[in-house]
């Protein structure tokens, strides 16, 4: 199929023709082989995430654009090079031994939050991952831009999964007979640490093999959207509303405080 | 104004000298890349180049090209290749000697382990502004995530998830142990 020759005599409607259920809910994937989104150079899916659930880091072939359809959650972009910007505050000089004990400082990139009607842009190669913090269902439509210049490999959309078993405890559901195919291609991926022997790994991180051979994810049977039972901690502002009533309270807008 | 122009544009950089090296650990090896920032012509080209040396049995930490291709030639030594597809799994894990090229696809994770003697290579790039993206280290992706990001995706205690993210800082690391395994093919 030469990119640019769309000769298409029929449009259809088209519905998803597979899917691939996790733990934390499903994806839905249209056929990238059909002729219409062969012609546009596109792929499409939709990642339906339950409450708590966390799709896995990933970065794609093809810059991607994510639109919310329903729900609320936080997402992470990782751009190699870009600093930690998300700190734990120092410890406060009041905080007990025991507190200090517990408490556990980190520092990542940047996060953001999306909610219905949202649009995220993500480009090519760059790590991300997303969270379901609302009350609802996550359901995300995403788009790749498999012809986008930025992809130098085929318009295959291809999926590089930084952590789990994406193959493993997956269920793929055909709506249609050659929506299978592609299921059972999904039923063989891992994610890219598996491809490295395990103490590589470990001098890489330093960390010691066992801790190694967990990144691998061989025994990870929750694929791809997994459940984070005690929910998801990480460095965040506050939402925009809860800040002002919080700076009020502590005397921000009140003339307390000079 | 052509010759203003095209005519004298700097049309080359050395990348062999050891003191222009864009990542340098004394005890692991250097890293310098040509880019259309450092050699402006090479916007036109659309292309990009890099030059690493790395010292007996030093890693250079498992990486991915966001947009780029990587076209690698050892000019000397040897060295121990991993590159990882979008699948998991390794389609490439051996030796690369000396006069053998590599091809590394956009996107494709790798790593790279010098042998006894060391490896030294050039590599092209097909984009003038090649970006690299670490799996570990001070810039990486592990990095840039949330500690229990990385304890609920791998299955680890916080404590772990803090080693893996600030264990490693460089992208050349030196490794005492040198190569245990061979790779295969």
């Amino acid at each position: 199929w030469q990119k640019g020759e769309c000769q298409i005599g029929n449009i259809n409607a088209q519905e998803p023709s597979y899917s691939i259920r996790a733990e934390a809910g499903e994806t839905q994937f249209w056929d990238f082989k059909n002729d219409e989104f062969q012609c546009a150079g596109v792929s499409i899916l939709r990642h339906r995430i339950q409450q708590r659930g966390l799709l896995l880091p990933v970065y794609h072939n093809s810059p991607v654009l994510v639109y919310v359809l329903k729900g609320r959650g936080i997402f992470g972009l990782m751009i190699s090079g870009c600093p930690e910007t998300y700190e734990s505050s120092q410890q406060s000089r009041e905080q007990s031994q025991e507190d200090r004990s517990r408490s556990f400082r980190d520092r990542h990139q940047k996060i953001g939050e999306s909610r219905q009607g949202d649009i995220v842009a993500i480009p090519a190669g760059a790590a991300h991952w997303a969270y379901n913090d609302g009350q609802e269902e996550l359901v995300l439509l995403v788009l790749h831009d498999d012809s986008n210049n930025a992809n130098q490999l085929d318009q295959n959309p291809r999926s590089f999964y930084l952590a789990g078993n994406p193959g493993r405890g997956q269920e793929q559901q055909p709506y249609r007979e050659h929506g299978s195919r592609h299921g059972e291609q999904q039923q063989q991926f891992g994610n890219i640490f598996r491809g490295f022997d395990v103490e590589t790994l470990a001098e890489v991180f330093g960390v010691d093999e066992e801790t190694a051979r967990k990144l691998q994810g061989h025994n990870d049977e929750r694929g791809h959207l997994i459940l984070v039972q005690r929910g998801l901690q990480v460095i965040r502002p506050p939402l925009r509303g809860e800040e002002y009533g919080r700076r009020e309270e502590e005397g921000y807008y009140g003339g307390r405080d000079n | 104004g052509i010759e203003e122009t095209i005519c004298s544009a700097k049309i080359r950089e050395n990348l062999d000298k050891a003191s222009r090296a864009d990542i340098y650990n004394p005890r692991a090896g250097r890293f310098s890349t040509v880019n259309s920032y450092s050699l402006p012509i090479l916007k036109f080209l659309q292309l990009s180049a890099a030059r690493g040396v790395l010292y007996r049995n030093a890693i250079m930490s498992p990486h991915w090209y966001a947009n780029a291709h990587s076209i690698i030639y050892v000019t000397r030594g040897d060295s121990r290749m991993q590159i990882v597809n979008h699948k998991g799994r390794a389609v490439f894990d051996g030796q690369v000697r000396e006069g053998q090229v590599v091809v590394v696809p956009q996107n494709y994770a790798v790593v790279k382990q010098a042998g006894e003697q060391g490896c030294e290579w050039v590599a092209f790039n097909t984009n003038d502004n090649a970006m690299i993206n670490t799996l570990s280290g001070r810039t990486s992706a592990i990095r840039g995530l949330p500690a229990d990001v990385i304890a609920s995706a791998y299955q680890i205690s916080r404590e772990e998830a803090e080693r893996l993210k600030f264990s490693r800082r460089e992208t050349f690391l030196f490794s005492g142990s040198g190569r245990s395994s061979r790779g295969r093919v």
